[in-house]
């Protein structure tokens, strides 16, 4: 199974390190990253692709992660997004390409399965930016929201910037990723529910391991303490690893293949 | 004595708490906080002015902390310290039209004594909003570069962030503020040192105490422990508060006085 994820964030807010975190959080070996190269899409933003074969249960899974650097780095970011837009519009064309042309066997399907957009923990609200990117993205690809670097916001302030954000994506008519609950058992159910109510998802990445209590952990060494990748306590991460690489990867590809090809094909054919 | 701060930098980085923490901890009653306006400067900045007498080792002081909310909020930000540029140089502009009619006497001196420039703690580098802004803030005003929310960085990636802006700063010339060492006797040539070596500040604020081992604490309470305010091995707060309020108040006082109005009252003679 082919599974591709884009992030999308200005520089410095932490998804290299999220992108290998994820990475070292399911792959057993991490010498399995076998594939990592840039492409510059424009003068100003480059696509970093890293691509590793991973096993999820018995399953293997061709994991494609697609970052953006370069995004919102200037001082004038007017339409700094028309180069990733482009890119994801560009995936479903080639599809469309080689579908028509009755390739359709064998496509190696590289169109985004989810993209996680990062937005710095400022504990305000959403930036102009952020806005209209979010709304460009989430018209064509599984848009996911992500508070960055949530080790930077105390829990009281977090719960409030969250329920903030979502009024904000609300007020804007941003569309998001939200799992399905049909044909759920009771279980899943409540496992979906839980990953919904934590929405937007908070995250802290470490590509590194620390000794807490004795036991090794990834997390952020402070002074005061360690600030915990795997703890549900400290922030999303597992919750979001699991909706994309356990829970949810087939609505995911599905919903891509389905709902956001179809609006593509629809806009091309009427123009 | 007249002692006027300005806080420049985005949305959301700190600079409210920060002054709110300032005040906290030079006032022994923060009641005595009697004036909070606000002037529109532009379209997109505005300036909250926040006054109050503070007492200091018997010194009398009016600190006026000059904060600049809208500053680096846009989509493009080209151009977007000009207002303040602008209010900086008003503020000489205005005391050369008072020198000169003669009415020097009682003058409220309100040109800006410190600016304190809040960066986005990345890990990378300076952004070129930070560049382009401190480039021209450094050459009308004593410039503090400032890490803010130093309670996201970890201690090794923070001495690699305090060098690579240093850096920054060099290649750039950048002109920021140095504490001078000159007829300093040798207890405060060490401290001086020290202050100097710490350079840029970090910093973490907050409005709130929290207990710990049983003594109330200004910091912030996360669930893995308290990043606090007055630690010296936490941040830098205590050695810029020292710096601002104590150790270096006069000399930033002459320096706007003699060296900075200089500048700026010979660029006008000139043109
Ligand atoms: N506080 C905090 N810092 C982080 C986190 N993840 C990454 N960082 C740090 O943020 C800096 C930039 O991270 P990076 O992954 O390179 O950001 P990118 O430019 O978006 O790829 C590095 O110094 C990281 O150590 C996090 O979850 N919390
Ligand atoms: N992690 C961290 N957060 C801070 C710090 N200081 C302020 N904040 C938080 O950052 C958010 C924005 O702070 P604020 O002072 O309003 O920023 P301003 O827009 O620059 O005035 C608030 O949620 C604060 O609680 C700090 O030192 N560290």
């Amino acid at each position: 199974t082919n599974f591709s994820i884009m992030v999308v964030g200005e520089s410095g807010v932490g998804k290299t390190t999220f992108v290998n975190t994820l990475f070292s959080t399911v792959l057993k070996d991490s010498r399995v990253l076998h594939e990592r190269h840039t492409h510059q899409l424009e003068r100003t933003i480059s696509i970093d692709v890293v691509r590793a074969d991973v096993e999820e249960k018995g399953f293997k899974v061709r994991l494609t992660v697609v970052d953006t650097p370069g995004f919102g780095d200037y001082m004038n970011n007017q339409d700094c997004w028309v180069p990733i837009i482009d890119f994801l519009d560009d995936q479903h064309h080639n599809y469309m390409k080689a579908e028509s042309s009755g390739a359709r066997k064998g496509i190696d399907d590289v169109r985004i399965h989810a993209c996680l957009y990062f937005i710095q923990p400022s504990g305000h609200t959403l930036k102009s930016l952020d806005i209209e990117v979010m709304k460009q993205l989430g018209s064509r690809v599984n848009l996911i929201p992500v508070i960055a670097k949530a080790d930077t916001i105390t829990p009281k302030d977090l719960a409030t910037f969250k329920a903030r954000i979502l009024d904000c994506l609300k007020a804007h008519n941003i569309k998001y990723y939200i799992p399905s609950f049909e044909d759920d058992d009771e279980e899943t159910t409540l496992v979906t529910q839980s990953i919904v109510s934590a929405m937007p998802f908070s995250v802290i990445s470490s590509e590194t391991e620390v000794m807490v209590d004795g036991k090794p952990v990834r997390g952020r060494e402070y002074l005061w303490g360690v600030a915990e990748v795997e703890n549900e306590a400290h922030c999303d991460f597992k919750k979001l690893r699991n909706l994309l690489i356990r829970t949810h990867m087939h609505d995911l590809i599905t919903s891509t293949e389905e709902e956001h090809y179809e609006t593509f094909r629809s806009t091309k054919l009427l123009s």
